[in-house]
Protein backbone atom coordinates (compact mmCIF):
# COMPACT_ATOMS: atom_id res chain seq x y z
CA UNK A 1 0.00 0.00 0.00
CA UNK A 2 0.85 3.62 -0.75
CA UNK A 3 0.02 7.06 0.49
CA UNK A 4 0.82 10.08 -2.58
CA UNK A 5 0.65 13.59 -0.61
CA UNK A 6 -0.22 16.52 -2.69
CA UNK A 7 -0.05 19.48 -1.49
CA UNK A 8 0.27 23.67 -2.13
CA UNK A 9 2.60 25.54 -0.29
CA UNK A 10 4.67 28.72 -0.79
CA UNK A 11 7.66 28.80 -3.23
CA UNK A 12 9.41 31.08 -1.39
CA UNK A 13 11.31 34.07 -2.58
CA UNK A 14 15.04 33.76 -4.38
CA UNK A 15 17.63 34.29 -2.06
CA UNK A 16 19.44 37.76 -1.89
CA UNK A 17 23.32 37.90 -2.55
CA UNK A 18 23.91 37.99 1.00
CA UNK A 19 21.74 35.03 2.23
CA UNK A 20 23.46 32.79 -0.47
CA UNK A 21 21.84 29.94 -2.54
CA UNK A 22 21.23 26.55 -0.90
CA UNK A 23 19.80 23.92 -3.76
CA UNK A 24 15.96 23.58 -3.75
CA UNK A 25 15.41 25.98 -0.54
CA UNK A 26 14.14 29.36 -1.06
CA UNK A 27 13.72 31.53 2.05
CA UNK A 28 9.90 31.54 3.30
CA UNK A 29 9.02 28.33 1.20
CA UNK A 30 8.79 24.87 1.13
CA UNK A 31 11.64 23.28 3.02
CA UNK A 32 11.63 19.33 2.51
CA UNK A 33 13.44 17.08 5.50
CA UNK A 34 13.64 13.56 3.95
CA UNK A 35 15.67 12.04 1.69
CA UNK A 36 14.52 9.43 -1.28
CA UNK A 37 14.41 5.45 0.34
CA UNK A 38 14.54 6.82 3.93
CA UNK A 39 12.43 5.22 6.03
CA UNK A 40 9.90 7.22 8.11
CA UNK A 41 7.24 7.13 11.23
CA UNK A 42 4.13 8.33 12.05
CA UNK A 43 4.36 11.90 13.02
CA UNK A 44 8.07 13.07 11.62
CA UNK A 45 8.60 15.90 9.95
CA UNK A 46 8.82 15.27 6.17
CA UNK A 47 9.25 19.34 5.55
CA UNK A 48 8.15 22.78 6.60
CA UNK A 49 7.08 26.23 5.39
CA UNK B 1 -23.58 -50.49 -10.15
CA UNK B 2 -25.30 -51.02 -6.90
CA UNK B 3 -22.48 -52.76 -5.35
CA UNK B 4 -20.27 -50.24 -7.10
CA UNK B 5 -21.33 -47.53 -5.72
CA UNK B 6 -21.96 -49.16 -1.67
CA UNK B 7 -18.07 -50.70 -1.86
CA UNK B 8 -16.14 -47.71 -3.15
CA UNK B 9 -14.21 -45.90 -0.89
CA UNK B 10 -14.35 -42.05 -1.07
CA UNK B 11 -11.19 -40.16 0.05
CA UNK B 12 -11.67 -36.39 -0.24
CA UNK B 13 -8.38 -34.70 -0.94
CA UNK B 14 -7.55 -30.73 -0.88
CA UNK B 15 -7.03 -29.03 -4.29
CA UNK B 16 -3.40 -27.49 -4.20
CA UNK B 17 -3.81 -23.85 -4.02
CA UNK B 18 -1.62 -23.36 -7.04
CA UNK B 19 -3.61 -25.65 -9.18
CA UNK B 20 -6.57 -23.14 -7.88
CA UNK B 21 -4.97 -20.06 -8.89
CA UNK B 22 -4.01 -22.03 -12.04
CA UNK B 23 -8.10 -22.68 -12.75
CA UNK B 24 -9.13 -18.73 -11.67
CA UNK B 25 -5.99 -17.68 -13.95
CA UNK B 26 -7.47 -19.46 -17.23
CA UNK B 27 -11.10 -18.73 -16.91
CA UNK B 28 -10.43 -15.14 -16.21
CA UNK B 29 -7.93 -15.04 -19.21
CA UNK B 30 -11.04 -17.04 -21.40
CA UNK B 31 -14.03 -14.21 -19.58
CA UNK B 32 -11.78 -11.75 -20.77
CA UNK B 33 -11.18 -13.02 -24.42
CA UNK B 34 -15.54 -13.51 -24.79
CA UNK B 35 -15.71 -10.45 -23.63
CA UNK B 36 -13.35 -8.76 -26.27
CA UNK B 37 -14.81 -10.71 -28.85
CA UNK B 38 -18.29 -9.40 -27.93
CA UNK B 39 -17.59 -6.34 -27.51
CA UNK B 40 -15.65 -5.97 -30.94
CA UNK B 41 -19.00 -7.92 -33.12
CA UNK B 42 -20.76 -5.25 -31.33
CA UNK B 43 -18.48 -2.43 -32.54
CA UNK B 44 -18.67 -4.11 -36.04
CA UNK B 45 -22.45 -4.60 -36.08
CA UNK B 46 -22.94 -1.28 -34.69
CA UNK B 47 -20.57 0.54 -36.67
CA UNK B 48 -22.21 4.07 -38.02
CA UNK B 49 -25.68 3.50 -36.36
CA UNK B 50 -25.77 5.76 -33.57
CA UNK B 51 -25.18 9.18 -33.22
CA UNK B 52 -21.55 8.72 -32.15
CA UNK B 53 -21.16 6.09 -34.03
CA UNK B 54 -21.24 2.92 -31.82
CA UNK B 55 -23.13 1.46 -28.72
CA UNK B 56 -22.57 2.68 -25.30
CA UNK B 57 -19.49 0.69 -23.84
CA UNK B 58 -19.08 -0.86 -20.20
CA UNK B 59 -16.38 0.29 -18.12
CA UNK B 60 -13.10 -0.44 -20.08
CA UNK B 61 -10.19 -2.97 -18.08
CA UNK B 62 -7.20 -1.29 -17.80
CA UNK B 63 -4.52 -2.91 -20.39
CA UNK B 64 -0.95 -1.75 -18.82
CA UNK B 65 1.69 -2.15 -21.31
CA UNK B 66 5.07 -3.24 -19.05
CA UNK B 67 7.59 -6.33 -19.34
CA UNK B 68 6.26 -9.32 -19.43
CA UNK B 69 6.17 -9.94 -15.92
CA UNK B 70 2.82 -7.23 -15.80
CA UNK B 71 1.11 -8.76 -19.07
CA UNK B 72 0.65 -11.83 -16.69
CA UNK B 73 -0.07 -10.01 -13.77
CA UNK B 74 -2.77 -7.78 -16.08
CA UNK B 75 -4.35 -11.16 -16.77
CA UNK B 76 -5.01 -12.62 -13.53
CA UNK B 77 -8.13 -11.91 -11.40
CA UNK B 78 -6.34 -9.37 -8.83
CA UNK B 79 -9.67 -7.62 -7.32
CA UNK B 80 -10.63 -11.34 -6.96
CA UNK B 81 -7.69 -13.03 -5.45
CA UNK B 82 -7.44 -9.90 -3.16
CA UNK B 83 -11.28 -10.72 -1.64
CA UNK B 84 -9.86 -14.05 -0.95
CA UNK B 85 -6.54 -13.14 0.54
CA UNK B 86 -8.92 -10.80 2.99
CA UNK B 87 -11.65 -13.77 3.59
CA UNK B 88 -8.66 -16.02 4.07
CA UNK B 89 -6.94 -14.08 6.75
CA UNK B 90 -10.11 -13.50 8.81
CA UNK B 91 -10.47 -17.09 9.48
CA UNK B 92 -9.97 -17.80 12.90
CA UNK B 93 -6.58 -19.09 13.92
CA UNK B 94 -6.26 -21.56 16.80
CA UNK B 95 -5.71 -20.31 20.07
CA UNK B 96 -2.27 -21.69 20.47
CA UNK B 97 -1.10 -21.08 17.43
CA UNK B 98 -1.78 -17.47 17.47
CA UNK B 99 1.28 -16.19 19.48
CA UNK B 100 3.98 -18.13 17.40
CA UNK B 101 2.47 -17.60 13.95
CA UNK B 102 2.39 -13.98 14.75
CA UNK B 103 5.57 -13.93 15.88
CA UNK B 104 7.02 -15.81 13.23
CA UNK B 105 5.35 -12.85 11.26
CA UNK B 106 6.69 -10.39 12.66
CA UNK B 107 10.27 -12.04 12.41
CA UNK B 108 9.81 -12.21 8.74
CA UNK B 109 8.50 -8.54 7.99
CA UNK B 110 9.90 -6.39 10.89
CA UNK B 111 7.46 -5.75 13.22
CA UNK B 112 8.63 -4.25 16.25
CA UNK B 113 6.20 -6.05 19.39
CA UNK B 114 7.23 -3.45 21.81
CA UNK B 115 5.13 -0.70 20.07
CA UNK B 116 1.90 -3.16 19.63
CA UNK B 117 -0.79 -1.49 21.66
CA UNK B 118 -2.05 -5.08 23.21
CA UNK B 119 1.01 -6.97 24.75
CA UNK B 120 -1.37 -10.43 24.97
CA UNK B 121 -1.27 -11.17 21.51
CA UNK B 122 -3.60 -14.03 22.13
CA UNK B 123 -6.29 -11.46 21.77
CA UNK B 124 -5.68 -10.42 17.92
CA UNK B 125 -7.88 -13.95 16.64
CA UNK B 126 -6.58 -13.50 13.05
CA UNK B 127 -3.84 -12.48 11.19
CA UNK B 128 -6.32 -9.25 9.73
CA UNK B 129 -7.10 -7.84 12.68
CA UNK B 130 -2.71 -8.37 13.81
CA UNK B 131 -2.56 -6.58 10.54
CA UNK B 132 -4.75 -3.63 11.54
CA UNK B 133 -3.07 -3.17 15.16
CA UNK B 134 -2.93 -0.04 16.97
CA UNK B 135 0.16 1.12 18.65
CA UNK B 136 0.84 2.53 22.34
CA UNK B 137 0.04 5.58 22.91
CA UNK B 138 2.93 7.89 22.91
CA UNK B 139 5.00 5.75 20.57
CA UNK B 140 4.75 8.01 17.72
CA UNK B 141 5.34 11.43 18.76
CA UNK B 142 4.30 14.11 16.60
CA UNK B 143 6.76 16.67 15.67
CA UNK B 144 5.75 20.09 17.31
CA UNK B 145 6.19 22.69 14.91
CA UNK B 146 3.46 24.00 13.59
CA UNK B 147 5.00 25.08 10.03
CA UNK B 148 5.27 21.37 8.97
CA UNK B 149 4.14 17.97 7.60
CA UNK B 150 4.51 15.26 9.21
CA UNK B 151 4.56 11.29 8.27
CA UNK B 152 1.36 10.11 7.77
CA UNK B 153 1.92 6.70 7.78
CA UNK B 154 5.33 4.24 9.12
CA UNK B 155 7.21 3.17 5.55
CA UNK B 156 10.03 4.43 3.21
CA UNK B 157 10.02 7.95 0.91
CA UNK B 158 9.64 6.42 -2.42
CA UNK B 159 9.64 9.82 -4.02
CA UNK B 160 9.42 13.65 -3.05
CA UNK B 161 9.58 16.93 -5.40
CA UNK B 162 7.74 19.81 -7.27
CA UNK B 163 5.26 18.73 -9.54
CA UNK B 164 5.71 20.77 -13.13
CA UNK B 165 3.25 21.40 -15.33
CA UNK B 166 0.82 19.24 -13.74
CA UNK B 167 2.81 16.60 -13.99
CA UNK B 168 3.99 13.52 -10.96
CA UNK B 169 7.07 11.89 -11.12
CA UNK B 170 6.95 8.10 -10.70
CA UNK B 171 10.33 7.21 -10.75
CA UNK B 172 13.12 9.04 -12.68
CA UNK B 173 11.83 9.67 -16.42
CA UNK B 174 8.49 8.15 -15.57
CA UNK B 175 5.97 10.55 -15.26
CA UNK B 176 1.56 10.75 -14.76
CA UNK B 177 -0.63 14.02 -15.25
CA UNK B 178 -2.12 14.98 -11.63
CA UNK B 179 -5.63 14.69 -13.03
CA UNK B 180 -5.14 10.96 -14.04
CA UNK B 181 -4.11 10.57 -9.75
CA UNK B 182 -6.30 12.93 -8.25
CA UNK B 183 -9.04 13.03 -11.47
CA UNK B 184 -10.42 16.21 -12.96
CA UNK B 185 -10.64 18.84 -10.25
CA UNK B 186 -13.06 21.40 -12.47
CA UNK B 187 -16.14 20.59 -14.44
CA UNK B 188 -16.14 20.85 -17.93
CA UNK B 189 -15.92 24.37 -19.41
CA UNK B 190 -18.37 25.82 -21.74
CA UNK B 191 -16.19 25.40 -24.69
CA UNK B 192 -15.64 21.42 -23.68
CA UNK B 193 -11.76 21.89 -23.05
CA UNK B 194 -11.46 20.16 -19.54
CA UNK B 195 -9.14 22.92 -17.54
CA UNK B 196 -6.08 20.51 -16.45
CA UNK B 197 -4.34 22.63 -13.80
CA UNK B 198 -6.51 25.16 -12.17
CA UNK B 199 -5.32 23.67 -8.55
CA UNK B 200 -1.78 23.84 -9.00
CA UNK B 201 -2.22 27.89 -9.84
CA UNK B 202 -5.46 28.41 -7.55
CA UNK B 203 -5.15 27.80 -3.49
CA UNK B 204 -8.44 28.67 -3.37
CA UNK B 205 -10.69 26.66 -6.34
CA UNK B 206 -13.44 28.71 -6.19
CA UNK B 207 -11.86 31.92 -7.32
CA UNK B 208 -11.81 31.73 -11.05
CA UNK B 209 -8.31 31.89 -11.63
CA UNK B 210 -8.64 31.37 -15.33
CA UNK B 211 -5.68 29.26 -17.12
CA UNK B 212 -2.53 28.61 -15.21
CA UNK B 213 0.46 31.26 -15.84
CA UNK B 214 3.61 28.77 -16.71
CA UNK B 215 6.56 30.79 -15.61
CA UNK B 216 6.96 32.21 -12.17
CA UNK B 217 6.93 35.41 -12.80
CA UNK B 218 3.57 35.70 -14.03
CA UNK B 219 2.24 33.08 -11.31
CA UNK B 220 3.28 35.86 -9.14
CA UNK B 221 1.48 38.81 -10.91
CA UNK B 222 -1.78 36.34 -11.21
CA UNK B 223 -1.78 36.05 -8.00
CA UNK B 224 -1.66 40.08 -7.02
CA UNK B 225 -4.71 40.28 -9.37
CA UNK B 226 -6.53 37.62 -7.17
CA UNK B 227 -5.32 39.41 -4.08
CA UNK B 228 -6.85 42.31 -5.25
CA UNK B 229 -10.19 40.25 -6.05
CA UNK B 230 -10.09 39.42 -2.83
CA UNK B 231 -9.64 42.25 -0.76
CA UNK B 232 -12.53 44.29 -3.27
CA UNK B 233 -9.61 46.71 -4.12
CA UNK B 234 -10.75 48.40 -7.41
CA UNK B 235 -7.65 49.05 -8.95
CA UNK B 236 -6.42 46.63 -11.39
CA UNK B 237 -3.15 45.02 -12.22
CA UNK B 238 -1.50 47.83 -15.06
CA UNK B 239 -2.52 50.68 -12.74
CA UNK B 240 -1.00 49.04 -9.60
CA UNK B 241 2.00 47.88 -11.42
CA UNK B 242 3.00 50.84 -13.43
CA UNK B 243 6.42 51.71 -12.99
CA UNK B 244 9.39 50.39 -14.83
CA UNK B 245 10.58 46.93 -14.17
CA UNK B 246 13.90 46.96 -13.88
CA UNK B 247 15.42 45.62 -17.25
CA UNK B 248 18.38 43.32 -16.42
CA UNK B 249 20.82 42.86 -13.69
CA UNK B 250 24.19 44.29 -13.25
CA UNK B 251 26.67 41.35 -14.14
CA UNK B 252 28.28 39.71 -10.15
CA UNK B 253 24.55 40.80 -9.39
CA UNK B 254 22.04 38.08 -8.39
CA UNK B 255 19.08 38.17 -10.11
CA UNK B 256 16.14 39.95 -8.36
CA UNK B 257 12.42 38.38 -7.86
CA UNK B 258 9.98 40.72 -9.21
CA UNK B 259 7.99 39.82 -5.84
CA UNK B 260 10.57 41.94 -3.62
CA UNK B 261 11.29 44.78 -6.55
CA UNK B 262 11.05 47.85 -5.76
CA UNK B 263 7.62 49.15 -7.00
CA UNK B 264 4.95 51.93 -6.73
CA UNK B 265 4.26 52.81 -3.97
CA UNK B 266 0.57 51.14 -3.96
CA UNK B 267 2.48 47.98 -3.75
CA UNK B 268 3.32 49.46 -0.15
CA UNK B 269 -0.25 49.72 0.36
CA UNK B 270 -1.17 46.35 -1.17
CA UNK B 271 1.15 45.09 1.25
CA UNK B 272 0.00 46.70 4.64
CA UNK B 273 -3.13 45.44 3.61
CA UNK B 274 -2.14 41.89 3.33
CA UNK B 275 -0.52 42.04 6.88
CA UNK B 276 -3.77 43.68 8.11
CA UNK B 277 -5.36 40.78 6.82
CA UNK B 278 -2.98 38.24 7.42
CA UNK B 279 -3.18 39.18 11.14
CA UNK B 280 -7.00 38.80 10.89
CA UNK B 281 -7.20 35.70 9.33
CA UNK B 282 -8.18 32.33 10.83
CA UNK B 283 -5.47 29.49 10.56
CA UNK B 284 -7.69 27.47 8.04
CA UNK B 285 -8.27 30.13 5.56
CA UNK B 286 -6.88 29.89 2.07
CA UNK B 287 -3.59 32.21 1.96
CA UNK B 288 -3.85 35.84 0.22
CA UNK B 289 -2.09 34.63 -3.08
CA UNK B 290 -0.07 37.06 -2.81
CA UNK B 291 2.96 34.56 -1.99
CA UNK B 292 3.85 32.49 -5.05
CA UNK B 293 3.11 28.77 -4.18
CA UNK B 294 3.95 26.01 -5.99
CA UNK B 295 2.36 21.92 -5.61
CA UNK B 296 4.40 19.52 -3.95
CA UNK B 297 3.76 15.70 -3.80
CA UNK B 298 4.83 13.15 -1.77
CA UNK B 299 5.12 9.08 -2.13
CA UNK B 300 5.54 6.63 0.83
CA UNK B 301 5.37 2.95 0.88
CA UNK B 302 3.93 1.09 3.59
CA UNK B 303 5.86 -2.63 3.50
CA UNK B 304 3.59 -5.33 4.81
CA UNK B 305 5.07 -5.49 8.40
CA UNK B 306 4.88 -1.93 8.86
CA UNK B 307 1.98 -0.27 10.76
CA UNK B 308 -0.87 0.11 8.60
CA UNK B 309 -2.88 2.94 10.04
CA UNK B 310 -2.90 6.05 8.42
CA UNK B 311 -2.90 9.68 9.84
CA UNK B 312 -3.54 13.35 8.84
CA UNK B 313 -0.11 14.66 7.92
CA UNK B 314 -1.46 18.68 9.14
CA UNK B 315 -3.90 20.37 10.24
CA UNK B 316 -6.40 20.40 7.34
CA UNK B 317 -10.28 20.11 5.92
CA UNK B 318 -11.24 17.40 3.84
CA UNK B 319 -14.14 18.96 1.40
CA UNK B 320 -14.19 15.85 -0.91
CA UNK B 321 -13.51 12.32 -1.32
CA UNK B 322 -13.34 10.65 -5.18
CA UNK B 323 -13.13 6.95 -4.93
CA UNK B 324 -11.37 5.50 -8.07
CA UNK B 325 -12.58 1.79 -8.38
CA UNK B 326 -9.51 0.62 -10.73
CA UNK B 327 -7.08 -2.37 -10.61
CA UNK B 328 -5.27 -3.96 -7.67
CA UNK B 329 -1.77 -4.20 -8.86
CA UNK B 330 1.30 -4.55 -6.59
CA UNK B 331 2.99 -1.16 -5.60
CA UNK B 332 6.32 -2.46 -4.54
CA UNK B 333 8.69 -0.60 -5.04
CA UNK B 334 9.92 -2.93 -8.28
CA UNK B 335 6.72 -2.76 -9.78
CA UNK B 336 6.70 1.24 -9.44
CA UNK B 337 10.18 1.09 -11.41
CA UNK B 338 8.48 -1.16 -13.95
CA UNK B 339 4.93 0.04 -14.50
CA UNK B 340 4.56 3.06 -15.42
CA UNK B 341 1.47 5.16 -13.83
CA UNK B 342 0.69 3.00 -11.53
CA UNK B 343 -0.62 5.17 -8.84
CA UNK B 344 -3.45 5.80 -11.36
CA UNK B 345 -4.36 2.54 -12.25
CA UNK B 346 -4.93 1.19 -9.24
CA UNK B 347 -7.89 1.71 -6.66
CA UNK B 348 -7.71 4.52 -4.61
CA UNK B 349 -9.49 7.28 -2.18
CA UNK B 350 -8.45 10.70 -2.91
CA UNK B 351 -8.93 12.77 -0.19
CA UNK B 352 -9.44 16.80 -1.48
CA UNK B 353 -9.00 19.93 1.08
CA UNK B 354 -7.15 22.93 2.04
CA UNK B 355 -4.80 23.71 4.74
CA UNK B 356 -3.25 26.53 6.06
CA UNK B 357 -1.24 27.38 2.54
CA UNK B 358 -3.98 26.36 -0.05
CA UNK B 359 -4.94 23.21 -1.78
CA UNK B 360 -4.40 19.73 0.63
CA UNK B 361 -5.08 16.19 -1.28
CA UNK B 362 -4.21 12.88 0.68
CA UNK B 363 -4.43 9.32 -1.35
CA UNK B 364 -3.98 6.07 -0.10
CA UNK B 365 -3.72 3.87 -3.13
CA UNK B 366 -4.51 0.11 -2.46
CA UNK B 367 -2.69 -3.25 -3.19
CA UNK B 368 -3.54 -6.68 -4.10
CA UNK B 369 -2.72 -8.00 -0.53
CA UNK B 370 -3.93 -4.28 1.04
CA UNK B 371 -7.02 -3.57 -0.96
CA UNK B 372 -9.30 -2.63 1.52
CA UNK B 373 -9.26 0.93 2.45
CA UNK B 374 -10.86 2.26 5.39
CA UNK B 375 -11.44 6.54 6.15
CA UNK B 376 -12.88 6.98 9.68
CA UNK B 377 -14.76 9.36 9.28
CA UNK B 378 -16.75 7.92 5.70
CA UNK B 379 -18.90 5.52 6.79
CA UNK B 380 -20.06 5.17 3.20
CA UNK B 381 -16.94 4.12 1.53
CA UNK B 382 -16.84 0.67 0.98
CA UNK B 383 -13.15 -0.51 -1.37
CA UNK B 384 -12.40 -3.34 -3.23
CA UNK B 385 -16.14 -4.55 -3.30
CA UNK B 386 -17.69 -6.33 -5.86
CA UNK B 387 -21.32 -3.76 -5.38
CA UNK B 388 -18.37 -0.63 -5.96
CA UNK B 389 -17.12 -2.63 -9.67
CA UNK B 390 -20.63 -3.30 -10.64
CA UNK B 391 -21.76 0.70 -9.83
CA UNK B 392 -18.65 1.60 -11.59
CA UNK B 393 -19.81 -0.28 -14.65
CA UNK B 394 -23.05 0.95 -14.59
CA UNK B 395 -21.96 4.65 -14.15
CA UNK B 396 -19.60 4.38 -17.13
CA UNK B 397 -22.42 2.61 -19.14
CA UNK B 398 -24.93 5.16 -18.38
CA UNK B 399 -22.15 8.01 -19.23
CA UNK B 400 -21.61 6.32 -22.01
CA UNK B 401 -24.94 6.75 -22.99
CA UNK B 402 -25.35 10.31 -22.48
CA UNK B 403 -22.74 10.54 -24.78
CA UNK B 404 -20.14 11.70 -22.31
CA UNK B 405 -16.77 10.78 -21.27
CA UNK B 406 -17.21 8.64 -17.75
CA UNK B 407 -15.03 10.63 -14.79
CA UNK B 408 -13.68 7.16 -13.34
CA UNK B 409 -14.38 8.18 -9.65
CA UNK B 410 -17.55 8.61 -7.77
CA UNK B 411 -17.55 11.89 -5.49
CA UNK B 412 -18.57 12.47 -1.78
CA UNK B 413 -18.74 15.87 -0.02
CA UNK B 414 -18.39 16.08 3.29
CA UNK B 415 -20.55 18.72 5.28
CA UNK B 416 -20.64 19.07 8.80
CA UNK B 417 -23.40 21.82 9.42
CA UNK B 418 -22.23 22.15 13.06
CA UNK B 419 -19.04 23.48 11.46
CA UNK B 420 -17.97 26.52 9.57
CA UNK B 421 -15.57 24.67 8.07
CA UNK B 422 -17.36 23.17 5.46
CA UNK B 423 -15.61 20.06 5.18
CA UNK B 424 -13.90 17.40 7.80
CA UNK B 425 -11.60 18.86 9.99
CA UNK B 426 -8.77 16.72 10.99
CA UNK B 427 -5.84 17.71 13.60
CA UNK B 428 -2.23 16.47 12.77
CA UNK B 429 -1.64 13.39 13.84
CA UNK B 430 -4.78 12.70 14.53
CA UNK B 431 -5.93 8.96 12.98
CA UNK B 432 -7.91 9.19 9.43
CA UNK B 433 -8.22 5.78 8.53
CA UNK B 434 -6.29 2.41 7.55
CA UNK B 435 -5.73 -0.54 4.81
CA UNK B 436 -7.06 -3.89 5.71
CA UNK B 437 -5.79 -7.02 4.25
CA UNK B 438 -8.18 -7.81 1.16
Amino acid sequence: STIVLVFEAPKGRRPTFDEGYVEGQRPGGWSWKIKQGQKVKVGEMLGFV
Amino acid sequence: LNAALKSTKIEWKPIPIGLGIGFLGLFQFYRVQQREQRIQEEERSSYGSGPDGGKPKKRERIRPSGPWQVQIMSTLPLKALSRIWGRFNELEIPYYLRVPGFKLYSFIFGVNLSEVAEPDLHTYPNLASFFYRTLKPGSRPIDPSPNAIVSPADGKVIQFGIIDNGEVEQVKGVTYSLDALLGSVRPKSSNGSIPTSNIASSPNSAQPSGSRARTGDEEIIRADEEFAQINGISYTLPNLFSSPQPKGNEPGEMPVDQSTSPRASSEAEVRADLALAESSRSWWAPTPSKDPTALYYCVIYLAPGDYHRFHSPASWVVESRRHFAGELYSVSPYLQRTLPGLFTLNERVVLLGRWRWGFFSFTPVGATNVGSIVVNFDRELRTNSLNTDTAADRAAEEAAKRGELYSGFSEATYENASSVLGGHALKRGEEMGGFQLG
